[in-house]
Protein backbone atom coordinates (compact mmCIF):
# COMPACT_ATOMS: atom_id res chain seq x y z
CA UNK A 1 0.00 0.00 0.00
CA UNK A 2 2.84 2.26 0.88
CA UNK A 3 4.53 1.76 -2.25
CA UNK A 4 1.53 1.93 -4.41
CA UNK A 5 0.86 5.78 -2.47
CA UNK A 6 4.57 6.84 -4.01
CA UNK A 7 2.47 6.03 -7.36
CA UNK A 8 -0.73 7.79 -6.62
CA UNK A 9 1.18 11.08 -5.52
CA UNK A 10 2.71 10.86 -8.59
CA UNK A 11 -0.21 11.00 -10.60
CA UNK A 12 -1.79 13.49 -8.44
CA UNK A 13 0.94 15.94 -9.27
CA UNK A 14 0.72 15.15 -13.28
CA UNK A 15 -2.49 16.21 -13.45
CA UNK A 16 -2.08 19.79 -13.25
CA UNK A 17 -2.76 21.77 -16.68
CA UNK A 18 0.95 22.20 -16.90
CA UNK A 19 2.30 19.23 -16.80
CA UNK A 20 -0.67 17.45 -19.14
CA UNK A 21 0.30 20.14 -21.94
CA UNK A 22 4.07 20.14 -21.10
CA UNK A 23 4.03 23.90 -20.22
CA UNK A 24 5.75 23.67 -17.22
CA UNK A 25 9.15 25.44 -17.01
CA UNK A 26 11.83 23.07 -17.87
CA UNK A 27 13.36 22.48 -14.33
CA UNK A 28 10.02 21.56 -13.28
CA UNK A 29 9.73 19.24 -16.16
CA UNK A 30 12.86 17.54 -14.53
CA UNK A 31 11.14 17.22 -11.03
CA UNK A 32 8.09 15.64 -12.68
CA UNK A 33 10.05 13.04 -14.42
CA UNK A 34 11.74 12.51 -11.25
CA UNK A 35 8.34 11.95 -9.16
CA UNK A 36 7.13 9.49 -11.89
CA UNK A 37 10.48 7.44 -11.86
CA UNK A 38 10.12 7.26 -8.73
CA UNK A 39 6.51 6.31 -8.71
CA UNK A 40 7.25 3.54 -11.49
CA UNK A 41 10.17 2.19 -9.62
CA UNK A 42 7.78 1.81 -6.20
CA UNK A 43 4.88 -0.01 -8.37
CA UNK A 44 7.36 -2.04 -10.54
CA UNK A 45 7.99 -3.61 -6.86
CA UNK A 46 4.79 -4.21 -6.10
CA UNK A 47 4.72 -5.97 -10.09
CA UNK A 48 7.59 -7.81 -8.72
CA UNK A 49 6.02 -9.35 -5.58
CA UNK A 50 2.56 -10.30 -7.35
CA UNK A 51 4.61 -12.03 -9.83
CA UNK A 52 6.86 -13.99 -7.53
CA UNK A 53 4.12 -14.78 -5.45
CA UNK A 54 2.36 -16.84 -8.53
CA UNK A 55 5.79 -18.08 -9.74
CA UNK A 56 6.16 -19.59 -6.63
CA UNK A 57 2.44 -20.99 -6.01
CA UNK A 58 3.75 -23.94 -7.94
CA UNK A 59 7.78 -23.96 -6.74
CA UNK A 60 8.68 -22.36 -3.73
CA UNK A 61 12.29 -22.10 -5.77
CA UNK A 62 11.55 -19.38 -7.46
CA UNK A 63 10.24 -17.27 -4.65
CA UNK A 64 13.92 -16.00 -4.46
CA UNK A 65 14.94 -14.46 -7.87
CA UNK A 66 15.64 -10.91 -9.17
CA UNK A 67 13.69 -9.80 -11.49
CA UNK A 68 14.11 -6.39 -13.22
CA UNK A 69 12.13 -4.40 -15.23
CA UNK A 70 13.24 -2.29 -18.05
CA UNK A 71 12.61 1.35 -18.81
CA UNK A 72 14.84 2.58 -21.78
CA UNK A 73 13.33 -0.03 -23.84
CA UNK A 74 11.58 3.25 -26.11
CA UNK A 75 15.04 3.90 -27.03
CA UNK A 76 15.96 -0.05 -27.44
CA UNK A 77 18.49 -0.45 -24.55
CA UNK A 78 18.28 -2.92 -21.51
CA UNK A 79 20.94 -4.15 -19.93
CA UNK A 80 19.53 -7.61 -18.96
CA UNK A 81 18.40 -9.07 -22.62
CA UNK A 82 21.96 -8.41 -23.21
CA UNK A 83 22.98 -11.39 -21.57
CA UNK A 84 22.98 -15.02 -23.48
CA UNK A 85 20.46 -16.53 -21.50
CA UNK A 86 17.71 -14.87 -19.68
CA UNK A 87 13.84 -15.16 -18.84
CA UNK A 88 11.13 -13.09 -19.69
CA UNK A 89 8.06 -13.08 -17.93
CA UNK A 90 5.25 -11.01 -19.75
CA UNK A 91 2.14 -10.00 -17.97
CA UNK A 92 -1.01 -9.09 -20.49
CA UNK A 93 -2.65 -6.12 -17.88
CA UNK A 94 -5.99 -6.66 -20.58
CA UNK A 95 -9.07 -8.41 -19.73
CA UNK A 96 -8.49 -10.41 -22.72
CA UNK A 97 -5.89 -12.76 -24.07
CA UNK A 98 -4.09 -11.13 -27.11
CA UNK A 99 -1.46 -12.42 -29.07
CA UNK A 100 1.42 -9.51 -29.06
CA UNK A 101 4.76 -8.67 -30.84
CA UNK A 102 7.74 -8.61 -28.37
CA UNK A 103 10.57 -6.44 -28.92
CA UNK A 104 14.08 -7.00 -27.07
CA UNK A 105 17.58 -5.53 -27.27
CA UNK A 106 20.23 -8.07 -27.87
CA UNK A 107 23.80 -8.53 -29.18
CA UNK A 108 24.46 -9.87 -32.20
CA UNK A 109 23.83 -13.56 -32.43
CA UNK A 110 21.46 -16.27 -33.29
CA UNK A 111 18.57 -17.03 -30.56
CA UNK A 112 15.96 -19.53 -29.46
CA UNK A 113 12.86 -18.80 -27.78
CA UNK A 114 10.67 -21.30 -25.23
CA UNK A 115 7.31 -21.51 -24.24
CA UNK A 116 7.88 -22.46 -20.81
CA UNK A 117 4.18 -23.33 -20.63
CA UNK A 118 4.74 -26.16 -23.28
CA UNK A 119 8.44 -26.52 -23.43
CA UNK A 120 7.93 -26.22 -27.30
CA UNK A 121 10.50 -23.63 -29.30
CA UNK A 122 8.89 -20.69 -31.09
CA UNK A 123 9.10 -18.64 -33.99
CA UNK A 124 11.72 -15.46 -33.73
CA UNK A 125 13.73 -12.88 -35.64
CA UNK A 126 16.50 -10.82 -35.31
CA UNK A 127 16.19 -7.35 -36.97
CA UNK A 128 19.18 -4.72 -36.48
CA UNK A 129 18.32 -1.72 -34.23
CA UNK A 130 19.35 1.27 -36.26
CA UNK A 131 22.08 3.31 -36.13
CA UNK A 132 20.41 6.70 -35.64
CA UNK A 133 18.85 4.92 -32.49
CA UNK A 134 22.23 3.40 -31.82
CA UNK A 135 23.61 7.21 -31.35
CA UNK A 136 21.12 8.34 -29.30
CA UNK A 137 23.37 10.51 -26.82
CA UNK A 138 22.78 9.18 -23.48
CA UNK A 139 22.32 5.46 -24.72
CA UNK A 140 24.52 2.76 -23.30
CA UNK A 141 24.98 -0.81 -23.81
CA UNK A 142 25.87 -3.10 -26.70
CA UNK A 143 22.57 -4.39 -28.36
CA UNK A 144 22.66 -4.09 -31.86
CA UNK A 145 19.69 -5.89 -32.70
CA UNK A 146 16.25 -7.35 -31.63
CA UNK A 147 14.81 -10.05 -30.94
CA UNK A 148 11.30 -10.62 -32.05
CA UNK A 149 8.59 -12.85 -31.22
CA UNK A 150 4.73 -13.31 -30.67
CA UNK A 151 3.46 -13.83 -27.36
CA UNK A 152 -0.03 -15.56 -26.71
CA UNK A 153 -0.88 -14.29 -23.56
CA UNK A 154 -4.07 -14.98 -21.38
CA UNK A 155 -6.02 -12.45 -20.04
CA UNK A 156 -4.59 -10.55 -16.90
CA UNK A 157 -2.15 -13.13 -16.45
CA UNK A 158 1.33 -14.02 -17.78
CA UNK A 159 3.48 -16.40 -19.51
CA UNK A 160 7.44 -17.24 -18.95
CA UNK A 161 9.94 -17.64 -22.05
CA UNK A 162 13.17 -18.84 -22.20
CA UNK A 163 15.43 -16.92 -24.31
CA UNK A 164 19.37 -18.39 -25.42
CA UNK A 165 21.70 -17.11 -27.46
CA UNK A 166 22.98 -20.58 -29.76
CA UNK A 167 25.98 -18.75 -31.90
CA UNK A 168 26.99 -14.92 -31.89
CA UNK A 169 28.64 -13.03 -35.14
CA UNK A 170 25.14 -13.20 -37.45
CA UNK A 171 24.98 -10.65 -39.93
CA UNK A 172 21.72 -9.62 -40.67
CA UNK A 173 21.97 -8.59 -44.50
CA UNK A 174 19.43 -5.65 -45.86
CA UNK B 1 19.58 -7.29 -51.86
CA UNK B 2 17.60 -5.19 -54.63
CA UNK B 3 14.12 -5.36 -52.87
CA UNK B 4 12.25 -1.92 -52.75
CA UNK B 5 9.19 -3.40 -50.92
CA UNK B 6 8.04 -5.35 -48.28
CA UNK B 7 4.31 -6.77 -47.86
CA UNK B 8 1.84 -9.28 -45.84
CA UNK B 9 -1.89 -10.08 -46.46
CA UNK B 10 -3.07 -6.74 -45.71
CA UNK B 11 -0.57 -4.12 -47.35
CA UNK B 12 2.07 -3.73 -49.85
CA UNK B 13 4.53 -0.81 -48.51
CA UNK B 14 7.33 0.64 -50.82
CA UNK B 15 9.48 3.64 -51.10
CA UNK B 16 8.82 5.88 -54.23
CA UNK B 17 11.58 7.97 -56.16
CA UNK B 18 11.07 11.04 -53.79
CA UNK B 19 11.99 9.69 -50.50
CA UNK B 20 8.05 8.70 -49.96
CA UNK B 21 6.68 5.68 -48.33
CA UNK B 22 3.88 4.38 -50.47
CA UNK B 23 1.60 2.35 -49.01
CA UNK B 24 -1.25 0.35 -50.60
CA UNK B 25 -4.15 -1.86 -49.54
CA UNK B 26 -4.27 -5.13 -51.31
CA UNK B 27 -8.22 -5.88 -50.15
CA UNK B 28 -9.42 -1.82 -50.66
CA UNK B 29 -9.06 0.79 -53.06
CA UNK B 30 -6.64 2.87 -50.64
CA UNK B 31 -3.20 4.29 -51.28
CA UNK B 32 -1.29 6.76 -49.38
CA UNK B 33 1.63 8.65 -49.41
CA UNK B 34 3.64 9.41 -46.05
CA UNK B 35 6.63 12.03 -45.81
CA UNK B 36 8.15 14.04 -43.40
CA UNK B 37 8.47 18.20 -43.82
CA UNK B 38 8.55 20.93 -41.08
CA UNK B 39 7.48 24.48 -40.29
CA UNK B 40 9.13 26.99 -39.01
CA UNK B 41 8.28 28.69 -36.01
CA UNK B 42 7.01 32.68 -36.23
CA UNK B 43 9.15 34.70 -34.02
CA UNK B 44 8.17 38.25 -32.62
CA UNK B 45 8.21 40.41 -29.75
CA UNK B 46 5.08 39.12 -28.32
CA UNK B 47 3.54 42.96 -27.69
CA UNK B 48 0.96 42.68 -31.08
CA UNK B 49 -1.24 40.06 -32.15
CA UNK B 50 0.93 39.81 -34.86
CA UNK B 51 4.22 39.47 -33.14
CA UNK B 52 3.12 36.48 -31.35
CA UNK B 53 6.00 34.13 -31.20
CA UNK B 54 5.44 30.06 -31.83
CA UNK B 55 5.65 28.50 -28.42
CA UNK B 56 5.48 26.16 -25.60
CA UNK B 57 1.48 27.53 -25.30
CA UNK B 58 0.54 28.41 -29.49
CA UNK B 59 1.64 26.67 -32.49
CA UNK B 60 2.20 29.95 -35.17
CA UNK B 61 4.49 29.18 -38.27
CA UNK B 62 5.93 31.77 -40.12
CA UNK B 63 4.35 30.79 -43.08
CA UNK B 64 1.53 28.10 -43.91
CA UNK B 65 3.09 26.10 -46.33
CA UNK B 66 5.54 23.47 -45.32
CA UNK B 67 9.38 22.91 -45.77
CA UNK B 68 10.15 19.65 -47.31
CA UNK B 69 13.65 17.74 -46.88
CA UNK B 70 15.57 18.12 -49.99
CA UNK B 71 17.20 15.04 -50.56
CA UNK B 72 15.12 11.65 -50.80
CA UNK B 73 17.48 10.21 -48.14
CA UNK B 74 18.37 6.16 -48.50
CA UNK B 75 16.20 3.23 -47.23
CA UNK B 76 17.51 -0.42 -46.34
CA UNK B 77 14.98 -3.32 -46.23
CA UNK B 78 14.75 -6.40 -43.30
CA UNK B 79 12.32 -9.45 -44.09
CA UNK B 80 11.86 -12.26 -42.09
CA UNK B 81 9.06 -14.63 -41.18
CA UNK B 82 7.47 -12.31 -38.59
CA UNK B 83 7.93 -8.59 -39.33
CA UNK B 84 9.14 -7.07 -42.51
CA UNK B 85 10.81 -3.77 -42.28
CA UNK B 86 12.03 -0.68 -44.09
CA UNK B 87 14.65 1.38 -42.40
CA UNK B 88 14.29 4.63 -43.73
CA UNK B 89 17.02 8.15 -43.24
CA UNK B 90 15.57 11.18 -44.37
CA UNK B 91 18.30 13.53 -42.75
CA UNK B 92 20.93 12.89 -40.30
CA UNK B 93 18.34 13.93 -38.14
CA UNK B 94 15.20 12.63 -39.18
CA UNK B 95 14.67 8.67 -39.75
CA UNK B 96 12.05 5.88 -39.66
CA UNK B 97 11.53 2.35 -39.46
CA UNK B 98 7.77 1.30 -41.33
CA UNK B 99 6.59 -2.26 -39.99
CA UNK B 100 4.46 -4.91 -41.08
CA UNK B 101 3.77 -8.09 -38.94
CA UNK B 102 2.63 -10.79 -39.91
CA UNK B 103 -1.21 -11.41 -39.39
CA UNK B 104 -1.48 -8.09 -38.42
CA UNK B 105 -3.84 -5.57 -40.13
CA UNK B 106 -1.44 -2.56 -39.28
CA UNK B 107 1.27 -0.86 -40.14
CA UNK B 108 3.56 1.04 -37.96
CA UNK B 109 5.95 3.93 -38.04
CA UNK B 110 8.59 4.13 -35.92
CA UNK B 111 9.85 7.23 -36.63
CA UNK B 112 13.01 9.20 -34.73
CA UNK B 113 13.31 13.17 -34.35
CA UNK B 114 16.05 15.12 -33.33
CA UNK B 115 18.40 16.56 -32.28
CA UNK B 116 16.56 19.82 -34.46
CA UNK B 117 19.39 22.04 -35.45
CA UNK B 118 18.67 25.69 -35.21
CA UNK B 119 22.34 27.25 -35.63
CA UNK B 120 20.72 29.03 -38.44
CA UNK B 121 18.37 30.37 -35.46
CA UNK B 122 15.36 29.85 -36.44
CA UNK B 123 12.85 26.88 -34.40
CA UNK B 124 11.23 24.08 -36.70
CA UNK B 125 8.33 22.08 -35.63
CA UNK B 126 8.47 18.52 -37.46
CA UNK B 127 5.53 17.41 -38.99
CA UNK B 128 4.48 14.04 -40.98
CA UNK B 129 1.84 13.70 -43.54
CA UNK B 130 -0.12 11.23 -44.55
CA UNK B 131 -1.86 11.42 -48.21
CA UNK B 132 -4.31 8.85 -49.10
CA UNK B 133 -6.78 8.74 -52.13
CA UNK B 134 -9.92 9.14 -49.72
CA UNK B 135 -12.80 12.00 -50.39
CA UNK B 136 -13.22 13.15 -47.04
CA UNK B 137 -14.71 16.94 -47.88
CA UNK B 138 -12.99 18.87 -45.71
CA UNK B 139 -14.21 16.41 -42.70
CA UNK B 140 -12.07 14.40 -40.75
CA UNK B 141 -12.21 12.96 -36.64
CA UNK B 142 -10.34 13.53 -33.59
CA UNK B 143 -11.14 11.59 -30.12
CA UNK B 144 -11.55 13.46 -26.81
CA UNK B 145 -9.04 12.86 -24.41
CA UNK B 146 -9.73 9.35 -25.75
CA UNK B 147 -13.35 9.18 -25.75
CA UNK B 148 -15.90 9.86 -28.65
CA UNK B 149 -14.44 10.67 -31.65
CA UNK B 150 -16.27 14.43 -32.68
CA UNK B 151 -15.88 15.70 -35.90
CA UNK B 152 -13.90 18.54 -36.93
CA UNK B 153 -14.62 20.50 -40.51
CA UNK B 154 -11.93 22.70 -42.36
CA UNK B 155 -11.98 26.01 -41.74
CA UNK B 156 -15.53 25.75 -39.85
CA UNK B 157 -16.35 26.39 -36.09
CA UNK B 158 -19.93 24.53 -35.30
CA UNK B 159 -21.23 27.79 -33.08
CA UNK B 160 -20.25 30.53 -34.91
CA UNK B 161 -18.82 31.90 -38.16
CA UNK B 162 -15.21 31.88 -38.59
CA UNK B 163 -12.76 33.42 -40.83
CA UNK B 164 -9.50 31.92 -40.35
CA UNK B 165 -6.59 34.47 -40.68
CA UNK B 166 -3.80 31.87 -39.61
CA UNK B 167 -5.12 28.91 -41.88
CA UNK B 168 -3.04 25.94 -40.48
CA UNK B 169 -2.69 26.54 -36.40
CA UNK B 170 -6.68 27.35 -36.95
CA UNK B 171 -7.31 23.73 -38.00
CA UNK B 172 -4.94 22.10 -35.18
CA UNK B 173 -6.49 19.98 -32.85
CA UNK B 174 -5.25 17.96 -29.65
CA UNK B 175 -5.15 14.34 -30.82
CA UNK B 176 -5.36 11.92 -27.85
CA UNK B 177 -4.92 8.54 -29.41
CA UNK B 178 -6.66 8.70 -33.07
CA UNK B 179 -7.34 11.04 -35.94
CA UNK B 180 -9.46 9.41 -38.95
CA UNK B 181 -10.69 9.86 -42.10
CA UNK B 182 -13.81 8.94 -43.86
CA UNK B 183 -14.78 8.48 -47.60
CA UNK B 184 -18.42 8.22 -47.88
CA UNK B 185 -18.80 7.97 -51.39
CA UNK B 186 -16.37 5.46 -51.53
CA UNK B 187 -17.34 3.72 -48.28
CA UNK B 188 -13.94 4.00 -46.92
CA UNK B 189 -12.22 5.16 -43.53
CA UNK B 190 -8.85 5.12 -42.38
CA UNK B 191 -7.36 5.94 -38.99
CA UNK B 192 -4.38 7.10 -37.09
CA UNK B 193 -3.26 5.94 -33.40
CA UNK B 194 -0.72 7.54 -32.02
CA UNK B 195 1.29 6.85 -28.91
CA UNK B 196 1.01 9.89 -27.28
CA UNK B 197 -0.77 13.30 -27.42
CA UNK B 198 -0.22 15.35 -30.60
CA UNK B 199 -1.41 18.20 -32.53
CA UNK B 200 -3.03 16.79 -35.53
CA UNK B 201 -5.06 18.14 -38.93
CA UNK B 202 -6.07 17.52 -42.32
CA UNK B 203 -5.25 20.06 -44.20
CA UNK B 204 -6.23 19.04 -47.62
CA UNK B 205 -9.03 16.26 -48.34
CA UNK B 206 -7.34 12.82 -47.68
CA UNK B 207 -4.38 13.61 -46.18
CA UNK B 208 -3.75 13.43 -42.18
CA UNK B 209 -1.06 15.58 -40.76
CA UNK B 210 0.69 15.20 -37.35
CA UNK B 211 3.55 17.18 -35.35
CA UNK B 212 6.28 15.34 -33.93
CA UNK B 213 8.75 17.34 -32.61
CA UNK B 214 8.82 21.32 -31.80
CA UNK B 215 12.00 22.73 -31.32
CA UNK B 216 11.71 27.23 -30.78
CA UNK B 217 13.81 29.70 -29.45
CA UNK B 218 11.10 32.34 -28.18
CA UNK B 219 9.48 32.37 -24.98
CA UNK B 220 5.46 32.74 -26.18
CA UNK B 221 4.66 35.29 -23.53
CA UNK B 222 1.62 33.06 -22.21
CA UNK B 223 3.31 32.64 -18.66
CA UNK B 224 6.30 29.87 -19.29
CA UNK B 225 8.88 32.67 -19.42
CA UNK B 226 11.18 29.87 -21.38
CA UNK B 227 11.35 29.06 -25.25
CA UNK B 228 10.35 25.79 -26.15
CA UNK B 229 13.94 24.29 -26.28
CA UNK B 230 14.64 21.78 -24.71
CA UNK B 231 18.21 19.84 -24.55
CA UNK B 232 19.58 16.22 -23.18
CA UNK B 233 23.43 15.55 -23.34
CA UNK B 234 24.35 19.16 -24.54
CA UNK B 235 21.90 18.75 -27.74
CA UNK B 236 18.50 19.27 -28.47
CA UNK B 237 16.24 16.39 -27.55
CA UNK B 238 15.58 13.38 -29.88
CA UNK B 239 11.94 11.61 -29.68
CA UNK B 240 10.95 8.60 -30.45
CA UNK B 241 7.67 7.73 -31.14
CA UNK B 242 5.02 5.59 -33.56
CA UNK B 243 1.71 5.96 -35.48
CA UNK B 244 -0.27 3.04 -36.51
CA UNK B 245 -2.40 2.95 -39.68
CA UNK B 246 -5.22 1.23 -40.12
CA UNK B 247 -8.23 1.47 -42.45
CA UNK B 248 -10.67 -0.48 -44.96
CA UNK B 249 -14.30 -0.35 -45.82
CA UNK B 250 -16.89 0.85 -44.16
CA UNK B 251 -18.63 -2.51 -45.58
CA UNK B 252 -17.26 -4.13 -43.04
CA UNK B 253 -17.99 -1.38 -40.25
CA UNK B 254 -18.40 -3.81 -37.54
CA UNK B 255 -14.86 -5.65 -38.84
CA UNK B 256 -13.36 -2.84 -39.07
CA UNK B 257 -14.08 -1.15 -35.38
CA UNK B 258 -13.19 -4.24 -33.97
CA UNK B 259 -9.99 -4.66 -35.31
CA UNK B 260 -9.52 -0.57 -34.08
CA UNK B 261 -10.45 -1.00 -30.80
CA UNK B 262 -8.23 -4.15 -30.48
CA UNK B 263 -5.47 -2.26 -31.68
CA UNK B 264 -6.46 0.87 -29.49
CA UNK B 265 -6.86 -1.40 -26.01
CA UNK B 266 -3.48 -2.93 -26.75
CA UNK B 267 -1.24 -0.20 -27.35
CA UNK B 268 -2.88 1.75 -24.29
CA UNK B 269 -2.06 -1.42 -22.20
CA UNK B 270 0.77 -3.08 -23.48
CA UNK B 271 2.68 -6.24 -22.40
CA UNK B 272 4.73 -5.74 -19.25
CA UNK B 273 8.44 -7.50 -19.87
CA UNK B 274 9.76 -8.99 -16.50
CA UNK B 275 13.21 -9.81 -17.27
CA UNK B 276 14.93 -12.99 -14.83
CA UNK B 277 18.51 -13.52 -15.63
CA UNK B 278 19.41 -16.98 -15.74
CA UNK B 279 23.27 -18.11 -14.48
CA UNK B 280 24.85 -19.75 -17.42
CA UNK B 281 26.13 -22.58 -15.42
CA UNK B 282 23.09 -22.99 -13.10
CA UNK B 283 21.69 -26.58 -12.95
CA UNK B 284 18.38 -25.00 -11.48
CA UNK B 285 15.60 -25.60 -14.08
CA UNK B 286 14.14 -22.60 -15.46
Amino acid sequence: EKELEYFREAMGVMQHHDAVTGTEKQLVADDYARILYAGMQQGTNVSFQALRKWRSSGNSEFASENMYTCMQLNISMCLYTEDENFVLAIYNPLSQKVVSPIRVPVQQGKYSVVDLTDGNEIASQIVPIPESVQKIPGRRGNATDELVFFASLPPLGYKTYTVKRNSKNINQQP
Amino acid sequence: TGEVSIDNEFYNVSVNKNGHIVIKWKKQNIELTQSFHYYEGMEGNNEEFKNRSSGAYIFRPRSSSVKNFMKPGSYKIYKGPLVQEIHQYVTDWVCQVVRIYSGKQYVEFDWLVGPIPVKDKIGKEIVTRYYSNLNTSGEFYTDSNGREMLKRKRDYRPTWNIELEEQVSGNYYPITSKISLKDNENQLKLSLLTDRAEGGTSMRDGEIEMMVHRRLLKDDAFGVGEALNESAFGEGLVIRGSHYIIGGSLKNLDELAVEEKTLARQLLLRPWPFIIPVETNSSRPY
